[in-house]
């Protein structure tokens, strides 16, 4: 089903669940979970977001029954842990590319996807500090080293 | 029409918002 323009917000979150389908349901899990509770917040008001977010819990609820026996799903604070080695693997992988000077579509990425995986976190709770400058980093350096790449230009 | 609309609007919200609380246990 298309994405309502008022819910654009959330469709890189939901574009790495589809990413995630296979490679690692859970974090697919809790990426709907995260687009889910924000598209709330966003528009829960006009019909074909409703429709949309009714699309979504549906999916959700088939996950949970699918994964319901996997302790990251069954219970949360597994599931926070889960999701924070994701995404500070994806970090770490992006940040030893960048500092041996290897800039490609694949560090890029995985700065991006962490910093999204960063914003997952919130459905477990306030972001540390410290995951709000990872997440801070990690997007200002996918969008820096990108355009320099786009422009012709070595990152520094 | 206009206040039934509304009223099926937020009748589908609250629905959704139960079902997330459950989908969480938070119920």
């Amino acid at each position: 089903m298309a994405l309502p323009a008022q819910l654009k917000a959330i469709q890189h979150h939901l574009r790495t669940a589809q990413e995630h389908d296979k490679r690692d349901p859970v974090v697919a899990y809790y990426c709907r979970l995260y687009a889910m509770q924000t598209g709330m917040k966003l528009d829960s008001k006009t019909p074909e977001c409703r429709k949309f977010l009714v699309k979504l819990m549906d999916q959700l609820e088939t996950m949970k029954k699918e994964l319901g026996d996997n302790d990251s799903i069954n219970q949360e604070v597994v599931g926070n842990a889960h999701i924070e080695n994701y995404a500070l693997k994806m970090f770490l992988y992006a940040d030893n590319e960048d500092r041996a000077g290897r800039f490609h579509k694949n560090m890029i990425k995985s700065f991006y996807s962490a910093s999204l995986l960063l914003d997952v976190l919130s459905v477990f709770g306030e972001l540390s500090e410290e995951n709000i400058q990872h997440r801070k980093y990690a997007r200002w350096k996918a969008t820096y080293i990108h355009n320099c790449l786009k422009n012709g230009e070595t990152p520094q | 029409t206009g206040s039934v609309g509304t009223s099926v609007a937020s009748a589908e919200q609250d629905e959704l918002s139960q079902r997330l609380a459950k989908l969480r246990d938070q119920i």
